[in-house]
C-alpha cells in the first residue's frame, strides 16, 4: 500500500 | 465534463457560523486524487447548510478546480475561500461519485 503518511493526510476547516 | 454532469451538484453554503466544519482528505498524486469530504461537524457551516455529506468529492470551490492540486494547496483554497470577506457564502461544486478524473 502506499505511504500512510501522506495518502492519509486530512485537514479541518 | 459532459460525464460529470448527471452526478455533480453546485452547493452554496452561507458562512452561517465561525467555522466551516468539514475535513477533507486526498488530493492530486494520492489515490484519492480530488479532496474529499470525511467530516462534516455539528454546528458549522456546512452542517447549517444541510447539501454537504461525508463521502461527497469537491470538484470546484468559488468556480475554482481542485484538479491536479495536492492536498495542501486544495486544503489553502478551502480555507481562504471561507475566510475571505469578499463573499458571505461559499460554492462548492461536489459529487457524490468517486470516479476517476
Amino acid at each position: 500500500s502506499p505511504p500512510k503518511d501522506y495518502e492519509d493526510e486530512v485537514t479541518f476547516f | 465534463p459532459g460525464l460529470l454532469e448527471p452526478t455533480s451538484a453546485l452547493v452554496r453554503v452561507a458562512k452561517s457560523a465561525t467555522t466551516l466544519g468539514i475535513a477533507i482528505e486526498g488530493g492530486a498524486n494520492t489515490r484519492q486524487p480530488l479532496p474529499r469530504i470525511v467530516t462534516i461537524q455539528r454546528g458549522g457551516s456546512a452542517h447549517n447548510c444541510g447539501q454537504l455529506k461525508v463521502g461527497q468529492v469537491i470538484l470546484e470551490v468559488n468556480g475554482v478546480s481542485l484538479r491536479g492540486r495536492e492536498h495542501r494547496e486544495a486544503a489553502r483554497i478551502i480555507a481562504e475561500a471561507f475566510k475571505t470577506k469578499e463573499r458571505d457564502h461559499v460554492d462548492f461544486l461536489v459529487t457524490e461519485f468517486n470516479v476517476a478524473l
